[in-house]
């Protein structure tokens, strides 16, 4: 889990 | 997407129609703090700057879109069209001593070190602080009305529902972010002493007064 998959979030 | 983000996404979108329509409907924006309004403005620009990069879904672009621009409408009614009713005098927190802290860790601890991932570290750090000049404000007023009150409780309900999220996600996607995490309790702590006031004090019609 790199820190781009958080970016889905708002 | 799980229910806890759902349900907290929504319910930040709450706080924020709340709020605006508490400005719109009383023309008047007495006891908000329009210092806060500014730094919410701040992390949602820095923070969604990624709409022109980076599409993800049309949930995740339109809610970007209406975090931004409605927190820059509620920016616009405090401090153009109904600036006569802003409370400056009691919205004294110096956001500076804010911006320059947080701008400066982000630099520091981020997950790269590319602009976009500076910003968007900067807006996750200053989110989670962003609400003290508002406290700050009550604190010194020592009341807040009760519309208030709900738009506080809407907002610092969203992030303590983003950590279950978290919690889900880690157990069952296996996915940790610590920077999201670590500045998602910090926010969520900062409500706490405000949640308990609303819990026993707004819940049962009151109106929430600090102890002098």
């Amino acid at each position: 889990s790199n820190s781009r998959d958080s970016h889905d979030e708002l | 997407m799980n229910i806890f983000r759902l349900v907290g996404d929504l319910s930040h979108l709450l706080a924020i129609f709340v709020l605006l329509l508490k400005i719109w409907k009383s023309r008047s924006c007495a006891g908000v703090s329009g210092k806060s309004q500014i730094l919410f403005a701040l992390v949602f620009i820095t923070r969604y700057l990624d709409l022109f990069t980076n599409f993800i879904s049309v949930y995740n672009s339109l809610m970007k879109v209406i975090f931004i621009a409605s927190t820059v409408a509620t920016v616009y009614l405090m401090y153009i069209k109904f600036k006569a009713t802003y409370d400056s005098n009691h919205d004294t927190f110096r956001i500076e001593f804010l911006v320059v802290p947080v701008g400066g860790l982000a630099f520091l601890v981020n997950h790269d070190f590319t602009p976009l991932e500076i910003l968007w570290t900067f807006s996750i750090y200053l989110e989670s602080v962003a609400i003290l000049p508002q406290l700050f404000m009550i604190s010194k007023t020592g009341e807040a009305e009760t519309i208030t009150s709900h738009y506080l409780f809407a907002l610092g309900s969203y992030r303590a529902l983003y950590l279950l999220n978290w919690i889900y996600r880690y157990y069952f996607e296996g996915y940790f972010d610590l920077i999201a995490v670590v500045a998602g309790c910090v926010q969520t702590i900062l409500y706490c002493d405000f949640f308990y006031l609303y819990i026993t004090k707004v819940m049962w019609g009151k109106k929430l007064s600090l102890p002098a």
